[in-house]
C-alpha cells in the first residue's frame, strides 16, 4: 500500500526496494506479489495503477528468475489484458496505464523470448485489434 | 509446515 500511495506522485524508492526483499525472502514470494500487483495495476485510481506498474518492473529487475516464471503464466498475463479489453477494466483504466502496460507487455516479449505465453499473450492483442502496429 | 501449491496456470483469456 505504501509503495502504490496514489496521494504521494514521487517514488517510494525504499518501500519498493522493501517489499522486492520481502519477494526474494519468501516462498510463494512471486505468486503473492503479482496477485498484489495485479488487482493494484487494475485500480482506477490512475497514480496507484501507475505505482503499480513502476514496482513490477522493479521486480522484473531485482527478483530473479521466480518472479519471471510466474509473471509469465497466463494466470498473470491475463490479469494484464484485463486492463486493456474493454469488456473488462479497461472502461476504467487511463489512456496513460493503457499504453505502459502494452509497454511492458512488448518489453517482456523481447526481454523473454523463450516465454511462449508472454508471445501469445502479445500475438492475440495484436490479433484482437487491441494492440495497434 | 508443508503447503500445498496449485501449479496448474489458467489459459489465455478470451477478449
Amino acid at each position: 500500500d505504501e509503495a502504490t500511495d496514489p496521494s504521494i506522485s514521487e517514488e517510494n524508492w525504499e518501500c519498493i526496494q522493501r517489499f522486492c526483499a520481502q519477494v526474494n525472502a519468501a516462498a510463494e514470494g512471486p505468486l503473492f506479489a503479482l496477485r498484489l500487483l495485479a488487482h493494484k495495476i487494475q485500480s482506477p485510481q490512475e497514480g496507484e495503477a501507475l505505482h503499480a506498474l513502476t514496482v513490477l518492473e522493479t521486480c522484473v529487475n531485482n527478483c530473479g528468475e521466480r518472479f519471471h516464471s510466474e509473471m509469465a503464466k497466463f494466470r498473470f498475463l491475463n490479469e494484464l489484458i484485463k486492463v486493456l479489453s474493454p469488456k473488462y477494466y479497461g472502461i476504467w483504466s487511463s489512456e496513460k496505464v493503457k499504453s505502459r502496460v502494452t509497454e511492458v507487455i512488448f518489453s517482456w516479449t523481447v526481454w523473454f523470448p523463450q516465454e511462449v505465453k508472454i508471445q501469445d499473450a502479445y500475438q492475440m492483442l495484436k490479433k484482437q485489434g487491441i494492440v495497434k502496429g | 509446515t508443508a503447503s500445498f501449491h496449485d501449479d496448474s496456470d489458467e489459459d489465455l483469456l478470451n477478449i
